[in-house]
């Protein structure tokens, strides 16, 4: 529907700082 | 590197906590499905912190997110 259904889902990389799911609203 | 427990998590952020879970999900993901591990993984990070210690130790059950996981992701895919 939205746009921001692009960036889902976040992807997890290990070693990296998990960001998670912040509320995508530009 | 002992098995990851509540008490451990409650003493970490939300944000570690999830973390925490990740780093010990995504090799077990990536056992299952190695080219979208990291997707699914993130997409699994989206249940209760209770329901992902389970899976961390019922390798059926790991598996059957997973795959549910997997048509998720592939319908998602296909709307775009």
């Amino acid at each position: 529907n939205g746009s921001s259904s692009v960036n889902w889902p976040p992807e997890f990389r290990p070693g990296e700082p998990w960001k998670g799911y912040p509320n995508i609203d530009p | 590197q002992g098995p990851l427990t509540a008490t451990m998590l409650s003493s970490a952020s939300p944000e570690e906590q999830k973390e925490m879970l990740g780093e010990r999900l995504f090799p077990l993901v990536r056992s299952i499905q190695p080219t979208k591990a990291s997707k699914i993984t993130g997409m699994l990070l989206e249940l209760d912190n209770s329901e992902l210690l389970h899976m961390l130790e019922s390798p059926e059950s790991l598996r059957s997110m997973v795959d549910e996981a997997i048509g998720v992701l592939q319908a998602h895919q296909a709307e775009e």
